[in-house]
């Protein structure tokens, strides 16, 4: 589960990077 | 990488870093590298002089990170005229510390004594001659092999560092895919935690750690169809940044 949550963080910091 | 290094750790050629004529005909080059977790100060010494020489010794000045030779030089034999010698010197990072301009200069103050034959008087005689030479070193020299960041901790030290303290560079015509870079910056300490792939560009999340504990944190962007790519570097000491950069660009390109 934390794994889960820590791939969808790094998800979601590519996505901010690439659409600020 | 030459035999019997590690596949990866790329070591620049020697360069000149105090030519003959500055140093009563010794000529010292050089260059670093990091074998296993070792640092080493890799020299030629060449003596360019008419005389032999003996007795070698090597100094270094504070520096930004506390290098520091390990031990003495092992040159156990005299430099005959027009004699080269290879050594390598292991070093610490436990030395005095004062920051320089640029951090990763390093100056040093070599010492050898010159053996001179006077016919006439069928006797020799030495004089000590002392020379201060100054080199560069590539950053990767403090990567340490611990440097996988945590992932949590990654992405809260990410957050934590502020935008100011953000470098971006571009590192212009790599043709190398996401895996092959991954590679190759492992090969010098720089560790790949995450990757993603956002509307076709491979987004590698990175970290390194220096000797000194400083941590530093990347985020590599690349494109399939653009060979350049686009490194953005966060650190608490952005000062250290552009060299991070530049090694980069050194373990990319070769």
């Amino acid at each position: 589960e934390m794994d889960g949550a820590l791939e969808e963080a790094f998800s979601r910091l590519a996505e901010s990077r690439t659409n600020p | 990488g030459g035999v019997g290094m590690p596949s990866g750790s790329y070591v620049s050629p020697k360069t000149v870093w105090l030519p003959a004529m500055k140093a009563k005909g010794l000529e010292i080059s050089g260059t670093f590298a990091r074998r296993s977790g070792v640092i080493q100060m890799d020299l030629s010494l060449t003596n360019k002089a008419m005389s032999v020489m003996v007795d070698f010794a090597i100094q270094f000045n504070k520096n930004s990170f506390g290098l520091a030779p390990a031990g003495p030089l092992q040159i156990l034999t005299p430099l005959s005229p027009n004699q080269t010698i290879d050594v390598s010197l292991p070093l610490s990072t436990v030395g005095p510390i004062m920051k320089m301009e640029p951090l990763n200069n390093l100056q040093f103050t070599h010492r050898q004594i010159h053996v001179h034959a006077t016919q006439e008087l069928n006797a020799t005689f030495e004089n000590t001659q002392r020379d201060r030479g100054n080199c560069q070193y590539p950053l990767s020299l403090l990567f340490v092999e611990d440097g996988k960041m945590d992932r949590q901790v990654f992405l809260a030290t990410w957050k934590d560092i502020p935008s100011e303290n953000e470098s971006q560079f571009q590192i212009k015509d790599i043709h190398l895919n996401s895996d092959a870079a991954t590679n190759k910056l492992q090969g010098i300490n720089i560790f790949t935690i995450a990757k993603r792939t956002v509307e076709g560009q491979d987004m590698l999340y990175q970290s390194v750690k220096l000797t000194n504990g400083i941590w530093v944190l990347a985020e590599l962007r690349m494109q399939t169809v653009n060979p350049n790519y686009m490194l953005s570097v966060k650190c608490r000491a952005p000062e250290v940044s552009q060299f991070v950069y530049q090694c980069y660009e050194l373990v990319l390109r070769n």
